[in-house]
């Protein structure tokens, strides 16, 4: 049958940094083609294609927490591949090859992650999964 | 074909327009 794609509404502005990148205005709506786990989201908009940030989008048929995975509070170990500085108060600074417990993988690609007695937002895409068990 | 998606983290929205998470 036909391929039925999701419909998405951006919640603000936002401003392509690449090529392969797709610009919107809070209220275009957009056509959902690939939902990468990083957070990046191959979406269609009248001619135009092109990745646009998972969490500028909010589903038009209401919540689409089914697609997202209950939160793990044990935890699941991965590592960091780089540095990064969190940019806003609800983010972790975490350096290359530091492990962290990733509890509650989120589809706009920023996970919520503990590392010892501190939990915080980091991005998906600059963890890769430990092979050490908990 | 789709290409690739960006090596970068996706930006999170201003503070005041971000939706609630689950």
């Amino acid at each position: 049958g036909p391929i039925i794609l999701q419909s998405y509404r951006a919640i603000a502005d936002y401003e392509k940094s690449s090529k392969t990148e797709l610009s919107v205005k809070a209220e275009d709506e957009v056509e959902v083609v690939e939902k990468d786990e990083n957070g990046w989201w191959f979406c269609q908009m009248k001619n135009k294609r092109g990745w646009v940030p998972a969490a500028y989008l909010e589903p038009l048929d209401g919540p689409d927490e089914s697609e997202e995975q209950d939160p793990d509070y044990a935890g699941e170990l991965h590592i960091a591949t780089k540095d990064y500085s969190g940019e806003l108060q609800d983010e972790l600074d975490i350096k290359k090859g530091e492990t962290v417990e990733v509890i509650h993988k989120l589809l706009d690609g920023w996970w919520v992650v503990r590392r010892g007695s501190v939990t915080g937002y980091f991005p998906a895409t600059y963890l890769k999964k430990s092979g050490e068990a908990v | 074909t789709i290409k690739r998606p960006p090596e970068n983290p996706p930006p999170r929205p201003p503070p005041e327009v971000r939706r609630k998470q689950a």
